[in-house]
């Protein structure tokens, strides 16, 4: 049975992309096949895994628009058992278009339907910093929300503001939507990262996961080479950290 | 004459809160008077501020929306010269309706003509990390568009992204706005950091401003304080920077 993810928060700058990238490099070091969709605008899940957007014929847009079917978008990337649904510019008009559409939120979700149960163990979303129609489209088409969060003011302020969202994704058509929060770009020298850290600890409690993520310049490199850091430097600590959270999350999706 | 300045960028979380306010609170400093006009649904420079997005009865949507007038939104601050235009969850309202107006790009643009030219030196207009409507009316509502930038790679490429956004809005309505770019969370020791800083100015030469700003973990400590860094440690690095910005600004706003 494929586990579907979807990495979301509005708040901007948080890691959603890199670990989206990360986490399905991770998948693919311990032989889990995974799908990635990169339903952000920007297309920076498509470039840090080595894929020119511009350079690409049809993308997520042509996907959610209708126009073509899903195994003509989906392509290889460099990594064995890791494949992509890139995004391009075309997903500005998307996020214009979608919301006019009648049931728009469950697009994605009917589309994903096509895929065959074995085809890959974990499909990983990445999506913009906002909670409209591509953001609510891949929370209706997954199991699970991971909220990456940086450990500072603006940041946990955001975790209030996607509660609601989470809410009404459950109430309306999608209640088995679980979600965890992830500490990401974590300063262990800083009094503030280390205040905040307890503070979202003892506000959600099993809603955050164990691992959390250090700031680790060698991320930084790994975009700039187009590979997930576990195929960029495989012992640097984030790296080791994402196959933490690999593990972590494939011992809670046994357990489901 | 009122200067009006946007600041936007389609990616996320690269001090872009952080700049509107620390620029509104140098502006103050030299005894200039400011509007802040709050645009993002996270309300972040609402709350950086001090203000509760909670506990106010009126924000930006009811102005764009069309059922308030602009006197009865304006509050003060803590920080005598500098009024906010207050936002609140009502923004993804507005971010859903306007789209479908005739001219919803001008709407914020028409309503400011209210304010009287000498109330304020500055206005300094804070964007979610999106090229929709509300950037898009805060963009032909502005005389420049300070471009916030961190010196790491998606940054970077996010960059040329802006620029089509920049030819449409000077093509439509706004031919006289200009761009500059920021560099934001600079940290000097780091390899990375120095390279796209030099590849950013060798490509954008004059349109990057000479002050640039450093990473300053004193900026998250004011931000919990609700007040801009030269009013929580006028002292610190980053309060020098953005005192140096807003020195550097005027100095163009004089030449113009
Ligand atoms: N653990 C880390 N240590 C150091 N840098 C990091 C770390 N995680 C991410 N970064 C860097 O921080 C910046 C923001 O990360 P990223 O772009 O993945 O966030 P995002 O939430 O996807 O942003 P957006 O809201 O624009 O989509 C990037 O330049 C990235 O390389
Ligand atoms: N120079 C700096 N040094 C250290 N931290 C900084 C600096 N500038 C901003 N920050 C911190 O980085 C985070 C991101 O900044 P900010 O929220 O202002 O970015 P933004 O572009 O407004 O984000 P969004 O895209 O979500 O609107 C905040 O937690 C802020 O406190
Ligand atoms: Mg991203
Ligand atoms: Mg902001």
């Amino acid at each position: 049975m494929t586990y579907t993810i979807t990495i979301a928060n509005q708040k901007g700058g948080v890691a959603k992309t890199t670990t989206a990238t990360s986490l399905a490099g991770a998948f693919a070091t311990l032989n889990m096949k995974t799908l990635l969709i990169d339903m952000d605008p920007q297309a920076d899940l498509t470039v840090a895994v080595g894929i020119n957007p511009k350079g690409i014929s049809h993308s997520v847009a042509d996907l959610l628009l209708n126009s073509h079917s899903l195994s003509s978008i989906i392509m290889e990337t460099t990594i064995p058992g890791l494949d992509l649904i890139p995004s391009n510019s075309d997903m500005e008009l998307a996020e214009r278009f979608l919301p006019v559409r009648d049931n728009h939120e469950y697009i994605l979700k009917d589309l994903l339907i096509a895929i065959h149960p074995t085809s890959y163990d974990f499909i990983v979303i990445d999506c913009p910093p906002a909670l409209g129609s591509i953001t609510l489209n891949a929370l209706h088409a997954s199991n699970m929300l991971i909220i990456p969060t940086q450990p500072e003011y603006f940041s946990a302020f955001a975790l209030r503001n996607m509660m609601p969202a989470i809410k009404r994704v459950r109430a309306f058509g999608n209640p088995a939507l679980v979600y965890r929060i992830l500490i990401t770009m974590h300063d262990r020298r800083n009094r503030i990262h280390n205040n905040m850290r307890e503070q979202i600890r003892a506000t959600f409690g099993d809603g955050l996961f164990n691992t959390l993520i250090d700031v680790d310049t060698k991320l930084r490199e790994s975009s700039l080479a187009g590979l997930p850091i576990t195929h960029f430097n495989p012992r640097t600590r984030s790296a080791l950290q994402y196959l933490s959270l690999a593990k972590e999350l494939d011992h809670n999706v046994q357990m489901v």
